[in-house]
């Protein structure tokens, strides 16, 4: 397609928990994500990727900056029981780049990776789809990478 | 919503590629995307999350099974160079779960961890956004599992 990225967004709304050291084996997300729902909150994304140390599993979701401490407090008994802590960091930007095939376009999402390493944000967390490139870095550089992906992809031109 | 979850597709198509022991700074997401576009590879997810040990960073991505071969000769140049290695996993499936706020509204991304996790199947990957619930699991219990989220959003029923 001639236009892979058609629109960038930034949120700040969000904060990243953290969840290492759990068993993995089936039930655990289950268990942690199911407390979370009981406590009516509304996760933003999950991300589960490369386990920890060996039998050892791990995952991040974003929740909405207001409800952090109900989240952790939600998840600290299923934590209590399988074993395992939970890490808030308050601080992250997450950047949306969306368009027909971004994901699946060869080279976009390296684009994309590239146009933000270039203002010096370290990537912390990645999740793609076929429409959808999401990164979350730290706040600090987060309008100098929006600005980058828009350079990049000429999201600045009058349409 | 009346009815978050719409649908559940199965993929059977793709297989995992596992990065491990890269360094955690910007530029080296560019450089592994960068090079699987010069080799003309979709790719169909990436997924960072928690990092391994300190500093160094790991992460998921899947390709079309027909393309691990080429995916795994465009990274080990860069691989070479930053540090880190590369392994596949041919036998997973992915099953995809679409619906208004799927993602966001509370306890439905927990219900399918549920869902899955019914038939035995160990979620090894996991990404989200607001509309899309994404699984990766062995490919032995996917048929099980994709009839469990049928069953646990009532999807088997005529529309
Ligand atoms: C590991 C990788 O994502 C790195 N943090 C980067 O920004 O490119
Ligand atoms: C860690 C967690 O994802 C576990 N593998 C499960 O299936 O629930």
């Amino acid at each position: 397609t001639e236009r892979p990225v058609t629109g960038v967004a930034l949120d700040l709304n969000h904060s990243r928990i953290n969840v290492v050291g759990v068993p993995d084996h089936p039930g655990v997300a289950a268990d942690i994500f199911m407390a979370l729902g009981h406590a009516n909150i509304s996760v933003d994304m999950i991300i589960q990727g490369v386990p920890g140390d060996a039998s050892r599993q791990q995952m991040s979701f974003t929740v909405n900056k207001d409800q952090v401490e109900d989240a952790l407090d939600a998840i600290k008994p299923v934590l209590d029981k399988l074993g395992g802590t939970a890490v808030a960091d308050p601080k992250i930007a997450k950047l949306s780049v969306v368009g027909i095939a971004v994901g699946s376009t060869p080279g976009v999402a390296g684009q994309i990776f590239e146009a933000v390493s270039s203002v010096g944000a370290n990537i912390e967390m990645i999740a793609t789809s076929e429409v959808r490139v999401s990164v979350v870095i730290q706040d600090d550089k987060a309008k100098d990478a929006l600005k980058a992906v828009h350079t990049a992809f000429n999201l600045d031109a009058v349409q």
